[in-house]
């Protein structure tokens, strides 16, 4: 799934 | 952050900036799909706009304002600034075929189903088909330039680099996405045809032509 804190890929 | 993930980055931000100066030096976007570099400047649109929500990094927030700006960019000198070298007959794909099914697509199966999130999805599936418009162009004409050979090269090994990172980080932190896994691979895929061309012709010297 994905962070709490949205994404932290590019 | 991983060797792969940088690397990865790193690949993608060279192709970005070798295909901005190809037609900066050239004077001329001759053999470049205008439609492919909408497709990307609406992909970092829809993808960042988490700048305003949340910071990460600041090495993050220095790479998406990059990748937005030099998106615009070759937006502005395909579009506006070397209009007339703009081959518009050739970038004859029918972006609406992409468009339309990837925007379904991220309406259906998301993460969550919010404004924000949704855009991040459709910017994960659009990016993984719009290098096509290129490609399509590409097979239209049979050829392309040697360096614009070098930049799908870039863009296509920083997907497959994201592949790598992926593992790692499945590995080592447990984290998996399985959207960005699965069109990262969808997008990886559409290179290997090309890979294959870039490695027996380009890297010996002879441009690409596909035959007649």
């Amino acid at each position: 799934g994905t962070d709490d804190d949205g994404h932290d890929e590019l | 952050m991983n060797i792969f993930r940088l690397t990865g980055d790193l690949s993608h931000l060279a192709a970005i900036i070798i295909l901005l100066l190809k037609i900066w030096k050239s004077r001329s976007c001759a053999g470049i799909s205008g439609k492919s570099q909408i497709l990307f400047a609406l992909v970092f649109t829809t993808r960042y706009l988490d700048l305003f929500t949340s910071f990460i990094s600041l090495y993050n927030t220095c790479m998406k304002l990059i990748y937005i700006g030099c998106a615009y960019a070759t937006v502005y000198l395909i579009y506006a600034k070397f209009r007339a070298t703009y081959d518009g007959n050739h970038d004859s794909f029918r972006v609406e075929f992409l468009v339309v099914p990837v925007g379904g697509l991220s309406v259906l199966i998301n993460h969550d189903f919010s404004p924000l999130e949704i855009l991040w999805t459709f910017s994960i599936y659009l990016e993984s088909v719009a290098i096509l418009p290129q490609l399509f162009m590409i097979s239209k004409t049979g050829e392309a330039e040697t360096i614009t050979t070098h930049y799908l090269f870039c863009l296509g090994l920083y997907r497959a680099l994201y592949l790598f990172n992926w593992i790692w980080r499945f590995y080592f932190e447990g984290f998996f996405d399985m959207i960005a896994i699965v069109a990262g691979v969808v997008q990886t895929v559409l290179y290997c045809d090309f890979f294959y061309l870039y490695v027996t012709k380009v890297l010996k010297g002879k441009k690409l032509s596909l035959p007649a």
